[in-house]
């Protein structure tokens, strides 16, 4: 169980603050506007309203004593770099600030952050990449050309066995392993080679880039 | 090679449209922002100054011809809907629109936006899980309980084989099952059991999250 202190309470932040607190730990959320701090009471240990780039304002609230802190104001460049180094020189251990483009980003690296976080380009780019996969619901990258997908099982495929439909098998012989399967709430890891297919299953599947789209593709 | 329109030039939006051009589509950025559009001039195929919310504006700009339409636009939630319906009214095959709340999210489901994201949200989250774990680089849940884990290596594996520390064998036994190892760049599908863990190493890791976490907590 950690504290945690998340500045900004935008989309981003008062996403972070809720997530972290149903997670067990101790959240205090702030933000100079009422209305938002208003929205975060009873959903983090501790709502208040106030200017976090007034270093007074943050040593009342003991800030200082915090595990972690969060900088999740977005707009404001100034103000996100400001709270950043007070946040640092009043010594807390961890910190985790967000910027809006590169140079931002590169002024909060310099000026001790240690994590940058760049939330609507990281997920433009996987928009990206998704947008003419639509069976693939979800992608991580293991290398530029592996990864792991997660995807809904194509209507080609639907009532054929994994070993028909040529997704059984070695995974280390054919670069392509599919390593479980999902159906309504249930997981199957390693599912068997005959394992028939029906429409709404999910698979996870790991292996070359190439190889895994050629079983999206119609 | 697809024709895609982007709606919306703020950090998402922007991202949106650069990579889809990269990527080889032909992508027509709009935004009501000249300066926003000047910033786009030759990252994409074509960036253009208007007001998505008109549609003589969208007609002359040929939009109605176009594959896949995203609505990038952010804090205007009014504007988001209007400029939404109107593409779909245009009948563009797939339209993809970013939503800040759920409610905003309703209704563009309803208006008959194919798919709808939340782009802040989603990072808050996905940053929420993986603060307090620095060895886990990326989870892709499969159920909120199960998942698969990109993991550096923790130091109390190097030097292991992979059987000595207990990430070997079937997965469907042990509810977690290492899919692959990543050393420099690369990569081994189904590593064998007597595999010794290297410094620097990566392991993609599929099972119950309970027991990955005991993988990466010290
Ligand atoms: N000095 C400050 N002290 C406290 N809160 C601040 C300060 N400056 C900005 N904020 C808050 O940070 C929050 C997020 O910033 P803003 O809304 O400008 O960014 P955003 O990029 O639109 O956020 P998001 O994308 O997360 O919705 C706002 O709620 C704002 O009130
Ligand atoms: N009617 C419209 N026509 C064209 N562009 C619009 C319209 N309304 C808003 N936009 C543009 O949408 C873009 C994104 O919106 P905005 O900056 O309000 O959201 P944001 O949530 O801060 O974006 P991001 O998080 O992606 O940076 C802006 O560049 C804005 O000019």
């Amino acid at each position: 169980k950690k504290q945690v202190t998340v500045v900004g309470l935008g989309r981003f932040g008062s996403r972070i603050a809720r997530t972290l607190y149903q997670l067990g730990h101790d959240v205090m959320a702030i933000d100079q506007d009422e209305a938002r701090v208003q929205q975060m009471m009873g959903e983090v240990t501790y709502a208040v309203r106030g200017d976090a780039t007034n270093e007074a304002v943050l040593r009342e609230l003991g800030v200082h004593n915090f595990d972690v802190a969060i900088v999740a104001i977005g707009t404001n460049v100034q103000a996100s770099i400001m709270v950043s180094v007070l946040l640092k020189t009043m010594g807390i251990p961890y910190i985790v600030s967000r910027a809006n483009n590169e140079l931002h980003g590169n002024t909060l690296e310099r000026i001790g952050c240690n994590k940058v976080v760049y939330p609507e380009m990281e997920m433009g780019v996987r928009l990206a990449h998704g947008l003419f996969n639509p069976n693939v619901q979800e992608h991580m990258e293991i290398t530029p050309s592996f990864g792991i997908s997660r995807i809904a099982v194509p209507d080609k495929y639907t009532g054929m066995a994994l070993a028909e439909a040529g997704l059984a098998g070695k995974g280390d012989r054919n670069g392509l392993l599919v390593v479980a399967l999902k159906r309504g709430d249930e997981v199957t890891l390693s599912p068997d080679p005959d394992e028939k297919l029906l429409v709404g299953d999910i698979l996870v599947v790991v292996g070359w880039d190439n190889l895994v789209s050629k079983i999206t593709t119609t």
